[in-house]
């Protein structure tokens, strides 16, 4: 899992990295 | 090139879709809050040109300095570089929905982020009486004696009302603005005579698709937030 998703999660927020 | 949407294209809620981008581009989260469920997101890159490809349909924003419009065959080629090399967006959910903002200056919290968003003329106006916010309009009561000249102004035909009018597209003097309008019952933009500085007043419901409807008994000026 990205560090970003990860953090975005901790706020209660859905976030996905989008592929290269 | 760092790039933040809203992606809706699954059936269930919307979430954010980030593309971090390539080095040096730095993407960081300084600050959440999970109460709100917002975080403030720092975004450090050089400051060059991304292409964004869009199909023909697609609303496009206007062409400035920094962004750039090309037809493509298939759609729009949108040529965009960022304004300043350090940004921070406030991005998190609002009511009912997902939203990202351009924090007009620097700061460390999503506290002073929502501030740094909130214009000063609407903490002026909060002494009067209550601030009614939906999305990035605050809706606020008018100054002592505005809404009996308005008024005055409406019987004697110097201003018009317009009735079901979208508050951005009408303060600018367009026809249309990118976005979907947040839509007024009845709405009143007047001009200063001297600045030509332009002023909206609602009343009425004011209906957004991405928010509650507010209701605003009495004459209100809507003020936008501080968003570069």
């Amino acid at each position: 899992v990205h560090p970003l998703v990860t953090r975005f999660a901790s706020a209660g927020i859905e976030a996905v990295v989008a592929p290269p | 090139a760092f790039h933040l949407a809203i992606d809706r294209s699954r059936r269930s809620a919307p979430r954010f879709r980030v593309w971090p981008g390539r080095s040096p581009t730095r993407v960081e989260v300084l600050d959440t809050n999970p109460c709100l469920r917002q975080l403030l997101l720092f975004v450090d890159e050089p400051r060059r040109w991304a292409a964004v490809h869009v199909g023909p349909r697609a609303r496009l924003p206007a062409e400035n300095g920094d962004l750039r419009i090309e037809a493509n065959g298939w759609g729009w080629t949108i040529w965009r570089r960022p304004a300043s090399a350090k940004r921070r967006f406030l991005a998190g959910r609002d009511e009912r929905d997902l939203f990202v903002a351009l924090v007009p200056t620097a700061c460390s919290t999503v506290a002073a982020a929502r501030s740094a968003l909130r214009p000063p003329t609407v903490d002026a106006a909060a002494d009067r009486g209550p601030v009614v916010r939906q999305g990035e309009w605050f809706f606020v009561e008018p100054a002592r004696g505005v809404v009996g000249e308005l008024e005055t102004a409406l019987a004697a035909g110097r201003c018009f009302l317009r009735v079901r009018a979208d508050i951005g597209s009408a303060l600018a003097g367009l026809t249309w603005t990118a976005g979907n309008p947040h839509v007024a019952a009845e709405l009143v933009v007047r001009a200063d005579g001297r600045t030509k500085e332009r002023t909206a007043f609602v009343r009425g419901a004011v209906r957004h698709r991405d928010h509650e409807t507010v209701h605003l008994a009495s004459w209100r000026q809507a003020i936008r937030n501080a968003e570069p």
